[in-house]
């Protein structure tokens, strides 16, 4: 998977991310995973109001209830990439399954948990970054505001490192997220960050928008024969969009 | 870098523009109401996409049963098991799930716990 959150010049975000799924479990991304890719919205009746009325947007796969992704309008956006530890879902499945760990979140409904309770940026951080959980992740997450995007390296019991947007240093417009650590080199064979990153430097903090963004994760080898969608998402004016990837002829496989 | 033809390449390189936001309209748009019982929530989406919760789930069968003939009898009941300890209203939607779709409430837990089992 790979993960972006851009600012253009003039403050605007744009948080976007590749899934890549299926290796070596023989799915046929054409009639098994494409198909079930479905937009959701999810509705509430407001408290305060009494109106009922849209809270948050996600994508799915038919029939998975937590969220990978996802965008609360005018507050924040969500998505998770997968991360590899020697102590990975398995240790946290097993301390869930005796009982040493009964508060431990599932990743993707620690996700779906932040979109309904939060409405804010700086909260959905926290919670993120705090809370008990059963597996490693990176969640990055966009905000609204100029400067609000960040990497959030999840491991079980908290947050080993975050980095950030850093308007003010000309080379940090944007961050970068495949599935390894930030301060640690990437396996030559999965190298999506390196082709990332030169596409980026190639767009240009100025072409920051879908169109360019998109256009990075469209390219070899950040696209890749796992990859089954784009999603492109703009807090600000609450844009969700999912768009079906492929990459045909010769691609690295993952 | 990779060895040719794989080499990373940036379409933006090419004057290429690949984004149609037309595309989007392929992905189907649902709701689900948080208000309405977590039995019944994705009643919708389930009994539309039934067939291909199952096909995608028998890959995973025709993975692991030619290795494992008797795995399958196990996977349902451990993660039958999963299931009953889950919290609501996760446990109930997916109780919900299984009963529309016909499938094993331990499958459709499995599918749920994919990405705690794939750190594996």
């Amino acid at each position: 998977c790979t993960s972006i959150i851009a600012q253009d010049p003039n403050g605007h975000l744009v948080h976007a991310r590749n899934l890549d799924f299926g290796l070596f479990l023989g799915w046929d991304h054409e009639n098994h995973l494409r198909k079930m890719v479905i937009n959701i919205n999810w509705i509430r009746t407001d408290p305060l109001t009494g109106k009922k009325g849209l809270l948050f947007k996600s994508n799915n796969f038919a029939g998975y209830i937590g969220i990978y992704n996802g965008l609360r309008p005018k507050a924040f956006s969500i998505t998770a990439n997968e991360r590899f530890m020697a102590e990975g879902g398995y240790v946290g499945m097993l301390s869930y399954l005796f009982g040493e760990d009964p508060n431990g979140r599932w990743m993707s409904w620690l996700t779906r948990e932040t979109l309904i309770n939060f409405d804010n940026y700086a909260d959905a951080k926290k919670h993120l970054s705090e809370t008990p959980m059963l597996s490693p992740v990176y969640y990055i997450l966009g905000g609204v505001n100029p400067g609000e995007g960040c990497i959030i390296h999840r491991s079980l019991n908290g947050t080993d490192l975050t980095t950030s947007l850093n308007p003010s240093d000309p080379e940090s417009w944007y961050v970068l997220e495949t599935n390894y650590d930030q301060n640690v080199e990437v396996l030559f064979v999965d190298d999506r960050r390196t082709p990332g990153n030169k596409c980026m430097q190639k767009l240009g903090q100025q072409n920051v928008n879908f169109a360019g963004i998109y256009n990075v994760l469209s390219s070899r080898t950040t696209l890749n024969k796992l990859t089954t969608y784009t999603v492109m998402m703009s807090v600000e004016d609450s844009k969700f969009e999912t768009h079906l990837q492929r990459c045909d002829g010769l691609c690295w496989p993952f | 870098d990779l060895p040719a033809p794989y080499t990373d390449h940036c379409i933006l390189n090419d004057g290429v523009n690949k984004y149609d936001p037309m595309n989007q309209f392929d992905v189907p748009w649902f709701e689900v109401d948080l208000d309405a019982d977590p039995y019944h929530r994705w009643d919708e989406i389930s009994g539309i996409y039934a067939d291909n919760i199952n096909g995608l789930l028998g890959v995973i069968k025709d993975l692991i049963l030619p290795i494992f003939p008797d795995a399958l009898p196990f996977i349902d009941t451990l993660f039958a098991d999963i299931g009953e300890k889950l919290p609501n209203p996760y446990r109930e939607e997916i109780h919900g799930i299984a009963d529309v779709t016909g499938i094993p409430i331990g499958q459709i837990v499995m599918y749920n716990v994919f990405y705690e089992i794939f750190t594996v």
